[in-house]
């Protein structure tokens, strides 16, 4: 595993956890996209299917499973917890699941590695995740106003993004025959939904004033 | 060709 590999789980990990932690701590789920949540467990719950049928090191075991019982905590917060969940702006978090899962199905079905139930999951959950910050997105446009945990959240999930394509370069150059062209792609779409977002928290954090996005 | 290797990723 190289640096930048681990640096972006790392900053992924931070992301969740943040989340989590505001959540927990302060009890509100305020400007968080609760279709975002759900659509990340789903991403976990369809791309971890190989914990039941290979095994690559404990390091990954154990991510994976951090990554869905933290997603799914995150989902029954804001659903169930009886304070958490009065926080939650139903109004203002209108993306529609299907909208986005069902292009994302469709594409895995046609291309695919390999024409099998657990990799055709696999390359749908590639594509969900690629699309799966764009309730957060309407939404913190919706707000504009954000405050520090959500715009940090949303900067450790791209920090995580960006540093994923710096490991395929590395790997790219240092192992033989690591070519993902499915992965790539859907990671690099990924980055790029969060360019927009990006400008305007480094624009803020230059000028030492609070995130606002524009109208 | 090991095209199984973005498969240790996360």
């Amino acid at each position: 595993m190289n640096i930048f590999r681990l640096a972006g789980d790392m900053t992924h990990l931070a992301s969740v956890l943040v989340l989590l932690l505001k959540i927990h701590t302060i009890k509100s789920c305020a400007g968080i996209s609760l279709k975002t949540q759900e659509l990340y467990a789903l991403v976990f719950a369809t791309r971890y299917l190989d914990l039941f049928t290979d095994y690559i090191s404990l390091y990954n075991t154990l991510m994976k499973l951090i990554f869905l019982v933290s997603s799914f905590s995150i989902v029954w917060y804001i659903r169930h917890h009886k304070i958490v969940r009065r926080s939650y702006d139903k109004d203002q978090d209108t993306f529609r699941h299907y909208f986005l899962v069902l292009p994302c199905f469709l594409l895995a079905l046609v291309i695919n590695e390999k024409f099998t139930v657990k990799e055709i999951m696999w390359t749908f959950s590639l594509y969900l995740e690629a699309v799966a910050i764009l309730p957060q997105l309407v939404l913190l446009q919706r707000t504009r106003n954000i405050d520090n945990l959500t715009g940090q959240y949303v900067f450790l999930l791209g920090a995580y993004r960006s540093l994923y394509i710096l490991n395929w370069i590395y790997r790219y150059f240092t192992e033989p025959h690591y070519v993902h062209w499915i992965t790539w792609i859907s990671g690099l779409v990924q980055t790029l939904l969060y360019a927009d977002f990006f400008y305007y928290y480094f624009q803020s954090w230059k000028n030492n004033v609070k995130l606002e996005l524009p109208a | 060709v090991n095209s199984n290797s973005a498969k240790d990723e996360l």
